[in-house]
């Protein structure tokens, strides 16, 4: 008989020690001011 | 092998900002009109491989309108950009680029500009002038008296208008109008406009001499009108001083 399994719920990976997540890319700075 | 995936670029990257900084000299050097603009933030980039060192660049920037008409001959960086307080007027603009072995090219532009809100400015300096529509009276009053006191004191070429580039009106303490335009000189001097104004008419391309100028006039409690213009002497077109032939039959 096919048994629908419930998926156990993975924890969350640990980032591995170091891993900066990419810096907000965009926008770029203000080289006056913003209106 | 697909192409590897490119490391998306932070806006911030000297990639992006070579990218925004031919955008924006090929904006000012194609715009026939107002005044040079200004980087001031880039919103934007996203690149598409199109093979080995040919990328598609789309940029969405933000510029700044700066003090420059766009016929001044004076270098971008040499050229203030309008304070907050002077009512600033930003562009956003889009911008496809195409970068070929380390050349960049702009294939395609759009822009779109607006004056900051009234409402922001008053709030910051109740008693800062705020523009005006170009073609408001008051305006074009003072743009043809100021034109007119120029010419009437001038020794040299008598000048024509080209343009209104920007307007504005103080109402307090006293009723301010301030104005600046763009103008030419033509083949006639001062004197001789005085004879026959009609025959005056703007230089050849090749001996072309635009200028600006910048004006105010107090209307209440008593009139005084102050103007100020300087020619740029002629100038031989470059890719950032390019002539435009609409302007050599142009007499608004």
């Amino acid at each position: 008989p096919v048994v629908k399994r419930a998926v156990a719920q993975h924890d969350k990976v640990p980032h591995p020690v170091g891993f900066v997540s990419p810096p907000l890319l965009c926008p770029g700075r203000i080289r006056h001011f913003k209106i | 092998v697909p192409a590897a995936p490119v490391a998306p670029l932070g806006c911030d990257d000297p990639e992006s900002e070579a990218a925004a900084y031919a955008a924006v000299n090929y904006i000012n050097s194609h715009s026939h009109h107002g005044y040079k603009f200004a980087l001031n933030r880039i919103e934007n980039i996203r690149v598409l491989p199109q093979g080995p060192n040919n990328n598609i660049i789309f940029l969405e920037v933000d510029l700044l309108e700066t003090r420059c008409p766009v016929l001044s001959p004076t270098p971008l960086e040499n050229c203030t950009v309008r304070s907050f307080t002077e009512h600033a007027v930003e562009g956003d603009c889009d911008i496809k680029l195409q970068k070929l072995d380390g050349k960049i090219t702009v294939l395609a532009t759009k822009c779109h500009s607006h004056a900051d809100s009234s409402e922001d400015v008053v709030q910051l300096c109740p008693d800062c002038p705020l523009l005006t529509s170009l073609n408001n009276t008051e305006v074009t009053t003072a743009v043809t008296a100021a034109l007119s006191a120029h010419n009437s004191k001038a020794t040299d070429a008598y000048l024509r208008l080209l343009e209104i580039g920007r307007a504005k009106i103080q109402y307090e303490p006293v009723h301010v109008v301030y104005v600046e335009f763009a103008v030419a000189a033509t083949n006639c001097s001062a004197e001789e406009a005085k004879e026959n104004v009609e025959a005056c008419q703007l230089l050849p391309d090749d001996q072309s001499n635009f200028g600006f100028c910048t004006a105010s006039m107090i209307t209440r409690p008593k009139e005084d009108l102050q103007v100020d213009c300087q020619l740029y002497g002629h100038q031989v077109p470059t890719p950032n001083t390019p002539f435009f032939p609409e302007y050599s039959n142009l007499l608004i």
